[in-house]
Parts: C-alpha cells; sequence; structure tokens
C-alpha cells in the first residue's frame, strides 16, 4: 500500500489544491510500481492550513502554476523513495518513455515495462536481456498503434553514472543491434540506478515511469506476509 | 551476489533534519497493533486558527476500497476540503474487506479525534497493513487517548521522523522530505511529506 501526505502552510483554495494535488500525482505516484498489485487502500492527501499571511492561491494566481509544479517536483521524490525501497529491491530502474504522440501511450508502454517479470528479473541479475523490454513494449494494451511505429522506435540503457559511452543503443530505428558491446551493458547493469530510454519517435509527449528489479528476498518477505 | 550487494538505504535517504510548515502538530505512539513494540499509530493535526485549512487527496481506484478511503472521501465530499485539521494513519492493520463493521470503526476513529480537536468531519483516515482483520479498536482508541490526555503533540524534526516510521509495514526507511520555497514576492512557505510502501505498489489513483 501506497500512503502519503503533503503538509504546506500556505493558504490555497480547496478547489485549486485538488487540481494541483491530482496533477502532481499524474506524473509522480501514478508513475511507480514495484510489484504491479494496486492497493485496497492506497491514498495520497494534501494538506494546506494558510498559517503564512499572503492572498489566498487559487487557479487564477500568478503563483499557482509555480507552486503546482514544485508539488509535482515534491512528489516525485516521495514516490521515488518508494520504489527505492521496493521490497527486495536491488535496483532503481527509471524507465524513459519520450517522443509519444499521446501520453497516455507513453505512460501505458513505461508501466508495461515496469510492470514485466522477465524485464524486472533480468535487471537484478544484471542480463542485458533486452529482447524482453521490446516484448513488454509490444504486449502494451494501446487503443491503437498512433504511438507506436515499429520503424522509429529506439531503444537505449543509458548510464547513470556519467561514464561513457553514456547511451547503449539496442534498437536503432527498429532495427535491433544484434552485436551491442556486451562488457559496456554489463557496466551499465552493475549499477544500482538503471535507465532504460524508449524514444518512440511518433509525437513529444514523454512519461516517466520508476520500478526496481524483482529479486528472491520479494518472495521471502510476501510468502508468509502475515506472519 | 553482486546484485544483492545492499546499500545503506537508511543512510543514504532518511534526512537528519527538516523544515516545517508553521501551524502543524505531530505525534506517534506504538499502540500495540504491531508487534515488537513498532511505531503504528500517528496524527498530524492543524493548529494554526487564522483561516480554514485545505484538503484535497486522491484514492485507489481498487474497486474494493478499504474503510478508510471510502469514510475519507465522504468527509472530503461533504466538507468541499475545508477545515479539515487532522489526519490519522495507522500500520499494522489495514481495515480492508471488512465491511459494514470497518466502516464503523473507521467513523469510531474519526469521531473521537474530532471529539477531541473540538472539530466536526474535521478527520482524514489512513490504515495499511494486513487486509482482511479488523482494527484492534481497544489499542487504537486508547492510542489516541494517550497522544491527545499526555499532549505528546510536537513540529520539531523527531517527531515528523517517528510520525513517518508509524506509517511503515515493510519498509527499510522512513520516507520524509521537507524544503522551503519562495512565491513571486518573495513570501516563503514550507511543504512537508511523508509516504510509505514497499510492496502492493502500482497506484492508479484518481
Amino acid at each position: 500500500t501506497l500512503l502519503g501526505f503533503i503538509v504546506t502552510d500556505l493558504p490555497i483554495k480547496s478547489s485549486a489544491l485538488q487540481t494541483m494535488l491530482t496533477g502532481a500525482v499524474t506524473r509522480s505516484f501514478n508513475c511507480i510500481s514495484v510489484d504491479g498489485d494496486m492497493s485496497t487502500n492506497d491514498t495520497i492527501c494534501m494538506l494546506a492550513n494558510g498559517a503564512v499571511d499572503t492572498p489566498v492561491i487559487d487557479e487564477s494566481s500568478s503563483d499557482f502554476k509555480k507552486v503546482s509544479s514544485q508539488v509535482t517536483e515534491f512528489s516525485k521524490q516521495l514516490a521515488q523513495l518508494v520504489v527505492r525501497d521496493g521490497e527486495g529491491a536491488t535496483k532503481f530502474v527509471t524507465v524513459n518513455v519520450k517522443n509519444s504522440a499521446e501520453f497516455k501511450d507513453a505512460r501505458t508502454i513505461a508501466e508495461t515495462i515496469a510492470n514485466s517479470m522477465l524485464v524486472k528479473s533480468a535487471l537484478y541479475g544484471q542480463d542485458a536481456n533486452w529482447g524482453r523490454i521490446l516484448c513488454a513494449i509490444g504486449y502494451s494494451k494501446l487503443g491503437n498503434y498512433e504511438s507506436l511505429d515499429e520503424s522509429k522506435i529506439n531503444v537505449s540503457f543509458i548510464a547513470t553514472d556519467n561514464s561513457t559511452p553514456r547511451e547503449l543503443k539496442l534498437i536503432a530505428n527498429g532495427v535491433p543491434q544484434l552485436d551491442i558491446d556486451e562488457s559496456r551493458a554489463s557496466e551499465i547493469l552493475s549499477l544500482s540506478d538503471l535507465e532504460v530510454l524508449v524514444d518512440l519517435g511518433t509525437g513529444s509527449e514523454d512519461c516517466q515511469f520508476w520500478t526496481c528489479d524483482l529479486s528472491h528476498e520479494y518472495v521471502t518477505i510476501n510468502g508468509d506476509y502475515r506472519s | 551476489q553482486s546484485a544483492s550487494k545492499t546499500l545503506d538505504k537508511y543512510a543514504l535517504f532518511v534526512p537528519k533534519t527538516g523544515v516545517f510548515p508553521k501551524g502543524y502538530e505531530v505525534a506517534s505512539l506504538a499502540s500495540g497493533v504491531k508487534k515488537n513494540n513498532a511505531l503504528d499509530l500517528g496524527i498530524i493535526r492543524n493548529v494554526n486558527k487564522s483561516r480554514k485549512s485545505s484538503a484535497a487527496a486522491v484514492f485507489t481506484t481498487n474497486r474494493f476500497k478499504a474503510a478508510p478511503v471510502q469514510f475519507s472521501r465522504k468527509v472530503l465530499d461533504a466538507t468541499s476540503g475545508e477545515g479539515i485539521d487532522a489526519i490519522v494513519v495507522n500500520s499494522g492493520c489495514a481495515n480492508a474487506v471488512t465491511g459494514e463493521l470497518g466502516l464503523q470503526d473507521a467513523g469510531k476513529v474519526a469521531t473521537q479525534v474530532n471529539e477531541l480537536i473540538g472539530e466536526k468531519n474535521s478527520t482524514l483516515l489512513m490504515s495499511t497493513g494486513v487486509i482482511g482483520q479488523r482494527l484492534q479498536m481497544d489499542k487504537i482508541t486508547g492510542g489516541i487517548q494517550t497522544l491527545f490526555g499526555q499532549n505528546k503533540f510536537s513540529s520539531d524534526f523527531d517527531s515528523w521522523l517517528k510520525l513517518a516510521k508509524s506509517i511503515c509495514t515493510t519498509d527499510t526507511f522512513p520516507k520524509l522530505i521537507s524544503a522551503k520555497f519562495s512565491l513571486s514576492d518573495g513570501t516563503e512557505y514550507t511543504l512537508v511529506g511523508i509516504s510509505k510502501g514497499a510492496g502492493m505498489i502500482c497506484p492508479n489513483m484518481a
């Protein structure tokens, strides 16, 4: 279960607060997965008590956008801490899907990759089995293929430690790179922070999604949770 | 083996200090619901009286919403998110799949806090833990009575960190972040956030 709350001393009109929180959650807490299970209790709430002496902020205020983006960034940090603490997790994985015709398609593809047991197992084993990433993209439950054009898709592993070459191309414009540098792939996958980049090349919508690997410990924890 | 090298996540991600917004006090304790005397009950309350507070929330879209989710949604609907002055969190028992009795238990917890803060319809609830078991009401209401009766509320860093610990279940570290920001006219304000979660995590809240 995901629980959380964000609390501020700003005065914010309750309808504007709901818009602010909903927008922030769409790009943060609704873009994480540890195990693909949605709890019966998930709740994120926000309180604004107006203790700071300043005019009430509503959706027409000049500061509404600025405060909204600060709340969104704040929510991303909180959401990522949950993933970093995923049960049994040894890897923190960012799935970056960009240049999609539709945000919802980018999110569906990112979530499908993030929830693939085979992708998560391979990342735990530091196995550059990138075919599983493409497979997950291929079975993503998209309404149509407007965002997914096989001839335009690029998939890469991205090094998160500033080492070079930063990007390891796995698929370039729909063509699988069958001679990838396996030792470079192992270097990248040995890091505790990983990034999978999927460039759909069909638009300009992006979605960042965060997940973790699947380890033996996850099964150990959940095999006897109630005890 | 190399994949399972353990990171010291507590050292990496748990702050040692914080900045906290004006007008809030927090308290937490071990009510006995969790084993090994772990913190399992927390309350955050708004004590600012200069104007009514605002509240907003998003909830699970799982069809079988737990009692605290159903209850909190009703409170926000009834108040349009105005005048919410307390959030009660408990861990160890999710009060989920507990039917009408679970809803009644949730109502009793909120009523007790509303009376203690002298408000109506002013308390939201959050629960997490084992599904399918009712709240141990004697421990929860006894714990709430202790927090208020012995005025355990404070706004210091340690109290906020303990609140973050009180909502954990299989988490390996408490999740607490805080920061100050400025509006365009330079007015300073503060955000503090607490989250929990380690398993059964793939939210799609609305």
